[in-house]
């Protein structure tokens, strides 16, 4: 008697605990699926760093362009004025 | 009652067995 | 007798289930903290891509500044060229 009412809730104990396991489970099969966004994420901020550091690059050269005209036409300001004078 | 069959894999287990010799759940898991 | 042998299977096999518990909890902690690395790689890319968007914009508007630079210069070479030939 005893021992078949052990066995039982022996039983019983056994069935939560893989109750237990099948929730675990589950929750992890999940994160897995959300785990798998990391790597795609971090070639995305990667490609934008790349994409942002070019633009920025580019946007330098053409500054430094931009201040070589400025410079070019105020010297040809300055030799109009000079013959208008003449 | 010598055999039991489990829920999850349909296995048919002899009573003496306490996990399904397949998928080893026990016998009252759901 | 063989009450008390399946009721000693039913306590390996509980402690088994424990052990089988403990690890997939211990992979449930685990994959958390990888999981805590989403909400800063999806911040990292939204920033690098504003900064590249505010880049390419300053850029376009350079671009468009050195045009008109561009033409003005054109314009001041052909007024020299005029007055150089009175």
């Amino acid at each position: 008697g005893d021992l078949s009412s052990r066995l039982e809730e022996a039983e019983r104990a056994l069935a939560l605990k893989q109750d237990h396991i099948d929730k675990l489970k589950e929750e992890v099969e999940q994160q897995k699926g959300s785990l798998e966004t990391v790597p795609v994420l971090t070639a995305q901020a990667e490609i934008y760093k790349a994409d942002f550091l070019a633009e920025r690059e580019a946007r330098e050269k053409l500054n430094q362009k931009k201040e070589e005209l400025q410079e070019q036409l105020n010297q040809a300001m300055v030799e109009i004025e000079a013959l208008k004078q003449e | 009652l010598n055999e039991w069959q489990c829920k999850s894999c349909t296995m048919v287990n002899a009573a003496s067995s306490i996990l399904c010799e397949v998928c080893e759940r026990p016998r009252l898991a759901t």
